[in-house]
């Protein structure tokens, strides 16, 4: 891609521990719209995952955006995500690049 | 009035 296509990877996380062992902050309404990852614990799902990174963009969560979304709306649906039984992983869409795609 | 500013919340799962 060129300088200035951002680029977005899916990153499917599997729950392989009690927790996704993620932070997030920002959303819509905020000098950060699209929530942000800004810390991965050790130990958890999203850590063993070894994809995800603090610093990326969360564009969408199993394949619902985050665009629009209040920081609560955001964290709710990440948890709900984690939460239920339907999956044994949370599809995160991301990007390296801080801005709305 | 401006939108509240949630700048500073930070959830963790």
């Amino acid at each position: 891609p060129g300088l200035l296509e951002p680029t977005s990877s899916l990153v499917r996380v599997a729950k392989s521990a009690s927790t996704l062992g993620i932070a997030i902050e920002g959303g819509a309404n905020t000098r950060q719209p699209i929530p942000r990852i800004v810390t991965i614990q050790r130990g958890g799902s999203a850590h063993n995952c070894g994809q995800l990174k603090v610093g990326q963009v969360i564009l969408e969560v199993n394949g619902a955006t985050m665009r629009g979304r209040e920081h609560r709306d955001a964290a709710r649906l990440i948890a709900e995500a984690f939460k239920t039984k339907e999956r044994d992983y949370v599809d995160f869409l991301v990007t390296d690049f801080n801005v709305a795609l | 009035s401006p939108p509240k500013d949630y700048e500073d919340e930070v959830t963790f799962f």
